[in-house]
């Protein structure tokens, strides 16, 4: 069962088209193990992005250097995702 | 005791079993009108399962909706069942979901990547393609999304089948795929494709592949504008619409825009709840809103379909 222990999701704002290009550089860097929940296509509309434990800090790094604007949507996936799983054992019993 | 469709749970999200068994109850509920139909294979072997919606004729003009073609978006599967006993229940009763049933069929599938579902229950809550192997890679899986023979293989699709939009082989190389594919060309007389997926609330038409404007722009335009209008005048939820291409992104090989290629004109593709708080793990507190909402934009293009032969 894999699990996702520390991993996060970010919703990053970009405000011009080199904010754009540049998450799509982020996305195209294979060994950070990113999972565009929302991919990078036009300044006006929010990315999503799911981010191993591992490549956190290294994206927020990023992100922070190139001025783009973040914030975090879910701070533990796994925490939520035992939540949704306690919710449907609860409405099973 | 007999199990009764009316005793399942729809506030709560549900493994693949317990859905298949539900749609048992309701044909059993719903002679009449109900029948189930089994249009294929998932690469798993699991059945691909219809719910056909009919009250009689042989090959009536007929509505397909699919629900949770990824598998991670559960808000989709969940509206689907929600909605498959609310089409039951109104026939008869709301003179819309009656006038529409007495002249079309309505076929929805309700889990339209079994493996991928069954998955995301077992091991991988993230999980979005099929789970079928891919040739000199050790990771699995398409993008049931990007596989349809539509611009395959274009923008917003990848050819490495490690990535989550990687677009397949060969356009409808997966069995999930495939069998919609055969369904509906067998059919022969689709009007309209509606393709359920989740999150980020938005109504979409093609195309994907391109950003030039299909010829029926307009009127897609303005049904979309009074689908989104009436959903959210049920709880307030904004939804964007508009073309693929120019709402979120190029993306090549998806279900809509293979839909309209192939003459079925009003094919539309909705990203239910929410906007991004909890993405794919929307509480199931918001199955019943969703649903409930998602209702009216729904009813609109089923009766603009009916309104609107051709």
């Amino acid at each position: 069962l894999e699990t996702f222990v520390g991993h996060q999701v970010l919703r990053i704002k970009t405000r011009n088209e080199e904010e754009v290009r540049q998450l799509q550089l982020l996305e195209s860097l294979e060994h950070l193990e990113l999972d565009f929940w929302i991919s990078p296509s036009a300044p006006a509309l929010p990315v999503d992005v799911r981010i191993p434990a591992a490549s956190v800090q290294s994206v927020k790094a990023f992100l922070e250097s190139q001025g783009i604007e973040y914030s975090v949507l879910i701070e533990d996936l796994q925490k939520l995702l035992d939540e949704e799983k306690e919710a449907m054992a609860r409405s099973r019993r | 005791v007999k199990r009764s469709s009316r005793a399942f749970d729809f506030s709560s999200y549900h493994t693949l079993d317990e859905i298949y068994s539900w749609m048992d109850t309701l044909v059993e509920d719903h002679p009449g009108l109900v029948s189930k139909i089994r249009i294929g294979q998932s690469y798993e072997g699991r059945d691909l399962l219809v719910l056909k919606f009919s009250t009689g004729g042989s090959a009536r003009p007929a509505i397909w909706v699919d629900t949770g073609i990824h598998s991670r978006e559960w808000i989709s599967q969940a509206t689907g069942v929600w909605t498959a006993n609310k089409i039951a229940e109104e026939y008869g009763r709301d003179p819309s979901v009656t006038a529409l049933l007495d002249n079309m069929d309505v076929f929805l599938e309700i889990i339209a990547n079994p493996d991928g579902f069954v998955f995301t229950h077992s091991s991988d809550r993230m999980w979005r393609k099929t789970r079928s192997p891919n040739t000199g890679s050790t990771c699995l899986g398409v993008d049931p999304n990007r596989n349809w023979d539509a611009g395959f293989g274009g923008d917003g699709s990848s050819g490495d089948p490690c990535s989550d939009i990687y677009h397949g082989p060969f356009p409808h190389s997966e069995r999930e795929v495939k069998a919609i594919v055969d369904f509906i060309r067998g059919h022969g007389n689709v009007k309209s494709v509606i393709s359920i997926h989740s999150y980020s609330q938005m109504l979409l038409f093609p195309y994907g592949y391109t950003s030039v404007p299909s010829p029926d722009y307009q009127e897609m335009n303005e049904l979309a504008k009074k689908a989104v209008s009436d959903l959210a005048a049920v709880y307030g939820t904004k939804y964007t619409f508009g073309s693929i291409a120019d709402t979120i992104y190029t993306a090549a090989g998806t279900t809509v825009d293979w839909a309209y290629d192939q003459g079925v004109k009003y094919s539309f593709t909705l990203e239910l709840r929410d906007t991004g708080r909890h993405g794919f793990l929307l509480p199931s507190s918001q199955i019943l809103p969703t649903a409930t909402e998602t209702w009216q934009a729904l009813l609109d293009i089923m009766v603009h379909v009916l309104e609107h032969p051709y």
